[in-house]
């Protein structure tokens, strides 16, 4: 059970010795090209600070991935339904990564609100950094996720209608061009993660065409009255960190990605 | 025309011995006693030993295995050995120095998956295909 760089050495015949500085770097170098890492990655050390949701979200999914793999090897692979509805944190029960590669949590987001203070109709924008995903994979899934508390006290009875659109363009001199990606209708007084399924965004993601992602969320009542997404209980960026909306991206490498000889 | 049935001599035992101690041209030059038959040996690569786990959240490393081992004559049925690496092996013991022994390599591969931190604090899920041995056998 040695390490990779005690056993190389024996299998190699090299008779044991400690490598060197830059001969460790170079075994590291090899290896992360074979992870498919260009250079370590250097994340801004996270803050002690309790565990972001995407981290906590993230971590259960590979505790999923790695039963299935532990379990039966490669040839598993799991339809994966893309989830809508109320869900907990955990990956919500049922579901297992499809047949993805890499899945990225996107945190990096700018958050921008009409409330009570704009007219209305109120909205909740968030805009996203899709320099993460993946270049050479196309994307098989892709879902936002943002919590959503009890609603204020006014609508405790009501149901709420929640509708999600891609931000296709924007205009200076008039409304922005909006597509439908998802609808959800619950109570008021529900509470919890939603999971709203936006794969349909995707299909120009490919290349560098479109580097951010613009999701709006509309909230209505029953009888058509627009409702300030703050009011009816969603969190943004101001939220708890663990209760902080991310958006996840499951994509899959073409089947016989070209090794380029190193 | 049917000939005349041969008296039956002794018979003299004609079993060939187990073809790996025949003399002459099936003798394996190389002395095969003690040398491993090929099968899988355990490989631990550790993110800790490679000290990355400021940015691996999971695993701490994983077990990847790897083949060693002889592929010699003859090639057991548990050693999963295709049909080519048992001929290959054949021609071996008759001209050991113009053609190679087959060779202990993987049959199956599985996948493993990495969780890390990149450089913008996203956390991301990758799985790396045919990064664990499953078994080995002779190609």
């Amino acid at each position: 059970s040695g390490s990779v760089l005690r056993r190389r050495l024996h299998s190699a015949g090299v008779p044991q010795r400690r490598l060197s500085g830059g001969e460790r770097r170079d075994v590291q170098r090899e290896i992360l090209a074979v992870l498919g890492l260009p250079g370590r990655p250097r994340p801004r050390a996270p803050s002690r600070a309790p565990a972001a949701a995407a981290p906590l979200f993230m971590l259960d999914l590979y505790h999923a991935v790695a039963g299935e793999e532990e379990e039966e090897g490669e040839e598993a692979a799991v339809s994966r339904p893309v989830l809508t509805g109320l869900s907990t944190q955990s990956p919500p029960p049922g579901s297992v990564v499809s047949r993805a590669d890499t899945v990225v949590s996107l945190v990096n987001m700018v958050e921008q609100d009409r409330d009570l203070f704009s007219p209305k109709p109120y909205w909740k924008e968030l805009r996203f950094d899709l320099t993460q995903v993946p270049a050479g994979e196309a994307v098989t899934a892709a879902e936002f996720r943002i919590y959503k508390n009890r609603a204020a006290p006014g609508y405790a009875n009501s149901s709420l209608q929640i509708s999600i659109y891609e931000v296709e363009a924007q205009n200076s001199n008039r409304e922005s061009d909006l597509l439908l990606l998802d609808v959800q209708d619950l109570r008021a007084g529900t509470e919890g993660w939603l999971v709203f399924d936006v794969t349909a965004a995707s299909n120009h993601w490919s290349g560098d065409q479109k580097r951010s992602l613009g999701l709006r969320l509309y909230v209505e009542t029953d009888d058509g009255h627009s409702v300030d997404p703050g009011s009816a209980g969603l969190l943004g960026r101001r939220g708890p960190r663990s209760k902080q909306p991310f958006m996840v991206t499951f994509s899959r490498a073409s089947p016989s990605p070209g090794r380029v000889t190193r | 025309a049917a000939r005349p049935p041969r008296r039956r001599q002794h018979k003299k035992s004609n079993e060939l011995p187990h073809p790996n101690k025949l003399p002459g041209i099936f003798d394996d030059v190389h002395a095969t006693e003690g040398r491993q038959v090929c099968r899988r040996h355990e490989l631990y690569v550790s993110f800790q030993d490679l000290g990355w786990l400021d940015w691996v959240i999971a695993p701490q490393g994983y077990s990847a295995y790897y083949c060693e081992g002889e592929c010699a004559f003859p090639l057991d049925s548990c050693m999963n050995a295709t049909n080519h690496a048992i001929l290959q092996s054949l021609v071996h013991l008759m001209k050991p120095e113009a053609v190679p022994k087959a060779c202990c390599a993987p049959t199956k591969l599985s996948a493993t998956s990495v969780l890390y931190y990149d450089s913008n604090n996203n956390v991301i899920l990758k799985k790396h295909r045919n990064m664990v041995v499953k078994s080995c056998g002779c190609h």
